[in-house]
């Protein structure tokens, strides 16, 4: 369970903008 | 420059496109109770990503199927319950079938951005949350 939301966490936060 | 916090305003995009901006709406979702429709929206605009990474298709196959199951399986779920019944079929069928397509969510992902569009994005600029900022 633990890997499957890091893998979804992973990916939504690789969506997300950069700081500027 | 205009400031961040009236560039949110312009329209959902330039919110999202804000870390801070997203912060905030997220509070408000949450507050809401429906951040999940943000989560799954940033999960498919990164599951789209995932395309350019070749040779990573247990990872894409295995992400598709967290997706579906965390946001589409769960009737109840606030982004399940939003989303066209056709639409749902058509990603159950993608992930049964293993035909793992960057544009699955695709449609899913457009429905639920017209929903914060016309509903949640609004209230939020209504808010206590965003006007206290």
């Amino acid at each position: 369970i633990d890997s499957e939301d890091d893998l979804l966490q992973e990916c939504i936060s690789s969506a997300m903008p950069k700081k500027k | 420059p205009t400031p961040p916090y009236l560039k949110w305003a312009e329209s959902l995009h330039s919110l999202l496109d804000d870390e801070d901006g997203i912060h905030l709406f997220r509070m408000f979702l949450k507050q809401e109770e429906c951040v999940d429709m943000l989560n799954f929206w940033f999960a498919c605009s990164g599951f789209r990503k995932q395309e350019a990474n070749e040779g990573y298709e247990e990872k894409k196959v295995k992400l598709a199927k967290v997706i579906y199951k965390k946001f589409i399986l769960d009737n109840n779920g606030i982004v399940s319950r939003q989303i066209k019944p056709a639409t749902k079929s058509f990603i159950k069928d993608c992930v049964m079938k293993l035909h793992i397509d960057p544009a699955m969510f695709d449609q899913a992902q457009t429905e639920i951005q017209t929903i914060m569009e016309d509903n949640t994005y609004p209230l939020f600029l209504k808010s206590d949350i965003y006007l206290e900022y």
